[in-house]
């Protein structure tokens, strides 16, 4: 669940 | 209300505005840029003679690149990341649109009532053919009345953290921790708007907004579910996974 929303919270800030 | 020193309240206006400067998608003086050019008729009824599910595809499209950049804004501002994951994704999920409808007044032409989609500027008739012709209504006389408030761009940045941070959103784990995140916010509004000396009134317009942001974000579930209801396949196969995993 949330899946991608979790990716992009992860990614650091560029 | 948490105790602020005002040098803690201007460094948080700082990084709020900083943040809301690098994840805007489209700096004003681009838009300038475009002219503020219209769609020609004729673009216009290409637009409207889209069968429906395409037209809701290109919208959520659309959405889900505008909330990929209120993700990146979430991210900057000080505290959001120390939240835990859970109400990191609480907020988002509840208050990403609600944002890109703040945001949205940057992209909006009051005197053409037109806003930036696809290329151009795009006036309510554009969207017919997604069949919500109430909420695209509402969503533009949001706009409207939203660019009427003449707000700064650190003006909106603080508002739009102020909505993110709502801690009255369901399902939230430290509600504690987002309520004093959001005081602090709504403290270096307030501080802003004294700054900038505006009137008295502006606040409480602002809080009549986020209940108007509430119930256009009902809405748009309302219609989600009525197209999916008609078309699942299209929903399921063709939508960004990320408006499904928001909107779902």
């Amino acid at each position: 669940k949330h899946k991608i929303l979790h990716q992009l919270l992860q990614n650091s800030t560029s | 209300p948490p105790t602020v020193s005002m040098a803690e309240l201007d460094h948080l206006v700082q990084i709020i505005s900083k943040s809301h400067l690098e994840t805007c998608q489209y700096l004003r003086e681009e838009l300038q840029q475009m002219s503020w050019q219209n769609f020609l008729q004729d673009e216009v009824e290409r637009y409207q003679s889209k069968p429906r599910e395409v037209m809701w595809q290109l919208c959520a499209v659309k959405i889900t690149e505008a909330i990929q950049y209120v993700v990146e804004f979430a991210k900057r501002i000080d505290g959001f990341m120390d939240l835990c994951q859970n109400d990191q994704i609480v907020l988002l999920k509840a208050g990403s649109l609600e944002v890109v409808f703040v945001r949205m007044c940057r992209v909006f032409d009051s005197q053409n009532n037109t806003v930036y989609f696809d290329g151009k500027f795009a006036g309510p008739d554009v969207f017919k053919a997604l069949g919500c012709d109430d909420l695209i209504t509402s969503v533009f006389d949001f706009a409207k009345s939203m660019c009427s408030l003449h707000l700064t761009e650190d003006e909106l940045a603080l508002f739009s953290a102020f909505v993110l941070l709502s801690a009255d959103r369901s399902w939230l784990q430290e509600k504690l921790q987002v309520e004093k995140l959001q005081q602090k916010i709504q403290l270096a509004l307030q501080h802003v708007l004294q700054k900038n000396q505006r009137e008295d009134g502006v606040l409480n317009k602002l809080r009549c907004k986020v209940s108007a942001l509430r119930s256009l974000c009902s809405r748009h579930t309302e219609k989600l579910s009525a197209f999916r209801a008609i078309y699942p396949d299209i929903v399921r196969t063709h939508f960004p996974p990320l408006y499904k995993e928001l909107f779902g």
